[in-house]
Order: C-alpha cells, then sequence, then structure tokens
C-alpha cells in the first residue's frame, strides 16, 4: 500500500462521507429552463464567480506557460468569441449570461466549456 | 475517472462516479496536488433543473460549465461520462468544425440535450450511440429495469461493442475508466482492476450506496485528480455529491 500505484485494500465503512478523504458537501441549486437562457445561470455564477475567476486565471497561467508571448491567450479573447454563434442554442445563450454575471471573457467561458474536445489535443 | 452501473438483488440499479480532471494541467509541489483539480473543486455544485416548476432532470456539475457529465432523469435513467482518448480526437473535430463541416455534436451539449428532452433509457441509448461526435467518449448508461445498464464507447462516428450488464451471466455490474473494455487498461493507470476486486468482494448480496461509495473511496480508484463523488439512485430518483481528497500516500492519477 505504500508504493505505487498504492493499491489499498478495499475500504468499507466509508459512509456516511467523513475523514480525510471527504472534503466537503455540495451546494444544491435550481435552475429554471423557463427563464431566458441567458439568465439561467444568475445565481450559481453570483455565488461562484470568485472561484470561477480563480480557475480561469489558473488556466490562463498554464496557456501563458505553455505560449509566454501571450499570443494563445489573446486567441481565446479575439477568436473564440467569434465563434459564439455557431454553438448551438441555447448552449451559447447560457454561455454569454455566463460571462456576463462572471465578468470573465466570453472567450474563456467558451474555452472552458469546450475544454473536453480542446484537452484532447 | 470511474463509472460503475450496478443491479442489487431486487433489481434496483445504482450509478456512481469519480469524477477526474486536470492530469497534467501544472502540479503544485507544495501541496502534492494538480492546479486545476483544486480550482475544480469549489466549483461543483448540485443543480435541480425544472420546468413549469417541476425536476425535469438533476445534475453535478462545474459552475460555469453548461454541458453534462453527471445526471440523473428521475426515476428514468442516468447517466455519466468518462473521457476517451484517441488518435482521432477531439481536435479533428475542432477543426472540421472551424472549417465549417459541423455535423457533429460537442459532447457534453449533447449529455445535456439527452438529460433535458429524453424520456426513456432507450432513446437516451440510441441518442448516445447514434450522434456524430467531435470527440471520442464512453457514455455509462443506467435504466429504471432490472437488466437496463450499458457501457457506450464512443469514437467520433460510431458505438464500438457496447456491453451491456447481464445479471444472468454474472454481469451484475459494468464499470469503465478511461479504456476500452475490450482492452488491457495502461498499467501505469489500471483503476479498473482495484475497482473491480473490491466490486467481486462486496458481491451483489451488499451492493449498496454505501458499499459503492466505498469501492469508490479505496485508491488507486479515488487519486490525486478526483474532484467529486456522485451516487445516484433512478428508483427514488436521488442523487448525492461529495467534493474529495486523498490523502498521501496517493496516486497522481
Amino acid at each position: 500500500q505504500f508504493v505505487p500505484p498504492y493499491t489499498e485494500d478495499c475500504r468499507t465503512e466509508m459512509y456516511p462521507p467523513r475523514g480525510p478523504t471527504f472534503q466537503s458537501a455540495v451546494t444544491w441549486y435550481t435552475v429554471n429552463l423557463d427563464s431566458p437562457p441567458s439568465k439561467r445561470w444568475t445565481e450559481i455564477i453570483t455565488d461562484k464567480k470568485d472561484e470561477l475567476v480563480s480557475m480561469v486565471q489558473a488556466i490562463k497561467d498554464l496557456a501563458d506557460a505553455f505560449v509566454p508571448s501571450g499570443r494563445l491567450e489573446e486567441l481565446i479573447d479575439k477568436a473564440l468569441p467569434m465563434m459564439i454563434d455557431t454553438l448551438p442554442y441555447p448552449f451559447n445563450e447560457e454561455m454569454k449570461g455566463i460571462a456576463t454575471a462572471s465578468g470573465v471573457p466570453l472567450g474563456e467561458v467558451i474555452l472552458f466549456n469546450i475544454f473536453y474536445e480542446i484537452f484532447t489535443v | 475517472c470511474t463509472s460503475l452501473v450496478a443491479e442489487d438483488p431486487r433489481g434496483n440499479l445504482i450509478h456512481a462516479r469519480n469524477l477526474d480532471f486536470g492530469l497534467f494541467l501544472g502540479w503544485d509541489m507544495k501541496n502534492h496536488s494538480w492546479v486545476i483539480t483544486e480550482k475544480l473543486k469549489p466549483l461543483v455544485v448540485n443543480v435541480d433543473f425544472r420546468r413549469n416548476n417541476k425536476t425535469v432532470f438533476k445534475s453535478t456539475n462545474f459552475a460555469g460549465y453548461v454541458g453534462m457529465l453527471t445526471g440523473i432523469r428521475p426515476y428514468l435513467f442516468t447517466l455519466t461520462m468518462n473521457e476517451r482518448f484517441s488518435l482521432d480526437g477531439g481536435y479533428i473535430g475542432v477543426l472540421e468544425w472551424i472549417l465549417g463541416k459541423r455535423d457533429g455534436r460537442w459532447m457534453s451539449f449533447l449529455t445535456r440535450s439527452v438529460l433535458e428532452n429524453a424520456t426513456s433509457y432507450e432513446e437516451a441509448k440510441k441518442l448516445l450511440s447514434d450522434t456524430k461526435l467531435l470527440a471520442p467518449a464512453y457514455f455509462i448508461l443506467g435504466g429504471n429495469q432490472s437488466g437496463e445498464a450499458c457501457i457506450i464507447t464512443r469514437s467520433r462516428t460510431h458505438s464500438l461493442n457496447p456491453l451491456e450488464l447481464d445479471v444472468k451471466q454474472g454481469r451484475w455490474y459494468v464499470l469503465e475508466t478511461n479504456y476500452d473494455h475490450w482492452k488491457k487498461p495502461l498499467f501505469l493507470d489500471d483503476r479498473r482492476t482495484p475497482a473491480m476486486k473490491c466490486m467481486n468482494q462486496t458481491t451483489q448480496t451488499n451492493i449498496s450506496i454505501k458499499t459503492v461509495y466505498d469501492v469508490l473511496s479505496t485508491k488507486p480508484v479515488l487519486n490525486k485528480l478526483t474532484t467529486y463523488t456522485t451516487l445516484m439512485e433512478v428508483s427514488k430518483g436521488n442523487l448525492e455529491s461529495y467534493i474529495r481528497a486523498c490523502p498521501n500516500p496517493c496516486m497522481p492519477w
């Protein structure tokens, strides 16, 4: 158990979650699908704005580490917003609302939402 | 990631997952943790999506991400997705998209559409199997009847070797990490073997939300990339999630 891959004996009695492998519970929110798409995420993003800004900054730092000139970041902030209307409705409108509610540039919100496809690079 | 759907002796289906993300995206030497993984944890939220003031589906999300990685359509089906690596990867799909060839779907928008609009396991299975994607993926789908669970292994254009629950043949659970089920996982990243060992040790008789949580809490199924664990029971319409930590010694992935 003390050499990689640190395979443990099967754990038991871990539930209800507590102790060193349990960091915290997860907050519940409601998203009203009858609301305009650009308004749906406002409550969540208002609560999580600082954490979202911090996470996006970490991705930007990573981009700068790969491309110190800052060109990659520039590309994200300039090029990605141009594709927003090629993305399916209502998700494009929801992303615009998230950018507005958080103050995070739209290109960076789009990057976060298509990260799965991008990350396969 | 590790996703599994198990059927208990009474025919109830339990769907659970560890969401692992942030590999190679910056390592924090001081805290022995992945930078992006630790930044994602505070963004984890549970969301009740409602229409006409009634729940349509529920999900565990990263705030700011409008697609779905983990969700339940209460009493109908449950869905999780795991990342699949392939040379015919997402970057080709993105390139096609930029060049104007837009007949594929962005993975997380497809899962969101399925949870929002599909009204049965079979309908969800068809959409997840047949829709052209921009990137390969694993979809792990649970239904609301005995025997209704499958792993859908997707290339961008095809569904490969779907694996179904088959309780009569002794397959009372399906389990997916990030490797094709008909191949051995990468020996450096074998989370499938320890997870299956613990599921088999638990036995079908004792499987429950509690014992599935035990399996997902066993290293290296639990590792430094694990952001959250979600447990779902379709028959109760229940979804619960917990943000995780992996005390040293712990595998980076």
